[in-house]
């Protein structure tokens, strides 16, 4: 379903240029669960926005079920971003002033086809609930820990059934418990159908997945069947 | 150093009332190395915020250095802040169009000494050295990784050369080669006379502290001698 060919990346610093990622190839199928590891600042999350169609790679191509996405249009990446694949980012980007359930609703009301309000809010509660965050559902931002910042973003990556989960490091702020019910309901999902590509630097967190790939300096130097737990 | 006597914190959102912190009594001894754990929630970042005089308690008493916090004043308060404590806050709070050098500087254009800018820039490079940023001094915060800004916000709070070192999540974003350097950096400041409280999810890293406290529900439920590896 995802398919990168001799992917690269060149951030452009003033005088610096640099290369984030320097000739990726990599093909991932539907219903993978890939885990995706490696040292700070060796490419990951650059890797991630690319696939997550939030950013361009400088060279190469990148086919989503078979198409090129560098021939879609403004319109369809949208659609993309809000249909296809959700997105948990790294540092979680949560709306401030906004509570926890009205974040996790917002991906709702892009949708094309019109759902209720009745239907939005239990959705949203639902996402919110597999998180274990029912009773902060009215808190904003700066009324929740780090960790429950982090299940909100979660939620809200989750709510709209994606095909794809691509998830940034999802559980760096969860203490073990925490973390392992994320991970499990992430492989239950996973069992279900969902696709999910997930960054993570802990080995027992990447071990739930299949498959462990891992990137050094910008390049893919390991590939393998993870020891399933 | 740190004496904490019955301190309970109440977060209060419309009709509702979180009690974070239940009644914590800690004593924590200069040149201590303590690790805090416990749950998502379970209240670590709120007791750091009071240990760090970035917040106060809703009842209860704080002595550090024999003095009690709630008689300091606003200025002794802040002078405090700047040069007995230093702060890496989990979502790190860099300033988003300062380059990490001068986010890193920030603190010492504070001090009521007089520094020249070659001694700022000096200290400041050093810093960043030690966490393994060197060539990337003149980067934006959105232009470094998570974990490089991670790093840049430990350095941050090591330049002004504190006493105390609070650090929440430290290794939160870093994968386990660079947590053990970071770690192992800390532990050598440690030994050269650092107090260092560190809110940490992972056990391996809390392991190289001498002391774990454990926190559930906003009380302590643990405090233990680590096993030292
Ligand atoms: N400003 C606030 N208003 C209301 N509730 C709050 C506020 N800040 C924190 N809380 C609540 O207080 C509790 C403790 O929060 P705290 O940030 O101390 O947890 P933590 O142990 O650091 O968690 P994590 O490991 O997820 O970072 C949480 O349940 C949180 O929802
Ligand atoms: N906008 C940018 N301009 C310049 N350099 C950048 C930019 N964004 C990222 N970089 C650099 O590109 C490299 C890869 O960054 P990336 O965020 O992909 O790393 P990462 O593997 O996710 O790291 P971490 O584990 O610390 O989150 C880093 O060395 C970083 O400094
Ligand atoms: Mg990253
Ligand atoms: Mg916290």
């Amino acid at each position: 379903v995802i398919e990168l060919k001799n992917i690269t990346r060149i951030y452009k610093t003033g005088s610096v240029s640099v290369d984030a990622l320097k000739g990726i190839d990599l093909t991932i199928q539907e219903g993978e669960f890939v885990a995706i590891m490696g040292s700070s600042g060796s490419g990951k999350s650059t890797l991630m926005n690319i696939i997550g169609c939030l950013d361009r790679p400088t060279s190469g191509n990148y086919f989503l079920n078979g198409e090129d996405v560098a021939t879609f249009t403004k319109d369809k990446l949208a659609r993309l971003r809000n249909q296809t694949l959700g997105f948990v980012f790294q540092a979680f980007h949560l709306l401030p002033r906004t509570t926890a359930l009205e974040n996790v609703e917002l991906p709702l009301l892009y949708r094309e086809e019109e759902l209720s309000w009745k239907e939005i809010h239990k959705r949203a509660r639902e996402a919110l609930d597999i998180v274990g965050l029912s009773d902060r559902v009215e808190h904003t931002p700066n009324e929740l820990s780090g960790g429950q910042k982090q299940r909100v973003a979660v939620a809200r990556a989750l709510v709209t059934r994606p095909d794809v989960l691509l998830a940034d490091e999802p559980t760096g702020n969860l203490d073990s418990r925490t973390s392992l019910d994320l991970i499990d309901m992430l492989q239950r999902l996973n069992r279900e159908g969902l696709t999910i590509l997930m960054v993570t630097h802990e080995p027992e967190i990447a071990n739930f997945a299949e498959r462990i790939i891992t990137l050094r300096d910008g390049l893919i130097i390991k590939d393998r069947q993870s020891v399933q737990m």
